[in-house]
C-alpha cells in the first residue's frame, strides 16, 4: 500500500518540510 | 473517559484546525455576509471575469503544461486540483495532530486518509458556499452556482451534488470547533476498505465522538438531535465521493488534455 500511494506515504512522514506538491 | 478529559480534546482538536486550515468557516462567513470590512472577493460569473479572476487564482503554477494552449475551463480544473493537493496537505497534518493517529500501523493511516481526505475537503467547502456559489482560492473569489453550471459537460456536474449538500449541511449551523471534531470522526472510520488493525482506530473514534456529542450538547443545546442528523451526513458524503471519483473517470477517458495531479492520482486510484 505505501508502494502504491507515495506522496501520502511522504506527507505522513514527512512532519516539517511538506513535499513539492 | 471523563468530561474534562473530552473538553481537552475538543479544545486539541480546535486549535490544530486553525492552524492547519486556512480559511475557517468563521471567517468564510464574514466574508460572504460582506462583514469583513475589508476586499470583497472578486466575483466570476461568466467566461470573461474568469479570465480576469485568473490572476488570483492559486498560487503554484502545475508545470509542464502550456498555459497558452488550453482552454479556460479546462486550465480552471488543472488550477482547482492544484489547490486540492494543497488542501490534501493540510488535511494530513490535521490527521496526524490527532491523538493516537500517527501511532497507527502506518499502511492504515494511509488507508485513512485515502477514504477520508475526500470527504473531508466536502465537508469544509460546505462553509464556503452558499445557495448562489462559493468562495474559491483563500476567499478571495467568490465563483457563481450558475456560472459552474453552465460550463461544458461534465465540467458543469461537478459542483451541483456539493451545492445540493452543502446547503443542507450549513442549516446545521455547526461552527469551527464542531467542524474539527465532526473531520476527525470522519478520518477515523474504522470500516475503510483494507485496514489491517481496525480496533485501534474504532477506539480512537469512539473517544472522538464521545468528544463530539458533548461539545454538540453544550455548544447547541437547543438543537434537538444534532449529533444523530450530523453522523447521518457520514453516509450522505460517501455517495457524494462515489459520484466525484466517477466523474473524474470520465474526465480521463474523454479530455485529450485532462492532467490529474499525482497526489490526486494516488488517492482516487482503485478508491471505489
Amino acid at each position: 500500500l505505501k508502494e502504491k500511494h507515495k506522496i501520502l506515504h511522504q506527507l505522513l512522514q514527512n512532519s516539517t518540510s511538506p513535499v513539492d506538491l | 473517559p471523563e468530561a474534562a478529559d473530552l473538553r481537552a480534546l475538543a479544545r486539541h482538536l480546535y486549535e490544530a484546525y486553525l492552524k492547519y486550515f486556512p480559511l475557517t468557516k468563521a471567517k468564510a462567513r464574514a466574508i460572504l455576509s460582506g462583514k469583513t470590512g475589508e476586499k470583497v472577493p472578486f466575483v466570476i460569473h461568466d467566461m470573461k471575469s474568469l479570465m480576469e479572476g485568473e490572476q488570483f487564482i492559486n498560487c503554484r503554477q502545475i508545470p509542464s503544461l502550456d498555459h497558452q494552449q488550453q482552454v479556460s475551463t479546462l486550465r480552471f480544473f488543472h488550477s482547482c486540483q492544484s489547490r486540492s493537493a494543497e488542501a490534501v496537505r493540510e488535511v494530513t497534518e490535521f490527521a496526524k495532530s490527532i491523538p493516537g493517529f500517527i501511532d497507527l500501523d502506518l499502511n492504515d493511516q494511509v488507508t485513512l486518509l485515502k477514504y477520508g481526505v475526500i470527504e473531508v475537503l466536502i465537508i469544509m467547502m460546505s462553509p464556503l458556499m452558499n445557495k448562489d456559489g462559493t468562495l474559491i482560492s483563500y476567499g478571495q473569489i467568490f465563483m457563481t452556482r450558475e456560472f459552474l453550471k453552465s460550463l461544458r459537460k461534465p465540467f458543469c456536474q461537478m459542483m451541483e451534488p456539493k451545492f445540493e449538500f452543502s446547503v443542507k449541511f450549513n442549516t446545521l449551523e455547526l461552527d469551527d470547533s464542531d467542524m474539527a471534531l465532526f473531520l476527525a470522526v470522519i478520518i477515523l472510520s474504522g470500516d475503510r476498505p483494507g485496514l489491517l488493525n481496525v480496533k485501534p482506530i474504532e477506539q480512537l473514534q469512539e473517544t472522538v465522538l464521545h468528544s463530539l456529542e458533548l461539545q454538540l450538547k453544550l455548544n447547541h443545546p437547543d438543537s434537538l438531535q444534532l449529533f444523530a442528523k450530523l453522523l447521518q451526513k457520514m453516509t450522505d458524503l460517501r455517495q457524494i465521493v462515489t459520484d466525484h471519483v466517477h466523474l473524474i473517470e470520465l474526465l480521463k477517458k474523454t479530455e485529450v488534455d485532462m492532467f490529474l495531479h499525482p497526489l490526486l492520482q494516488e488517492i482516487m486510484k482503485d478508491l471505489y
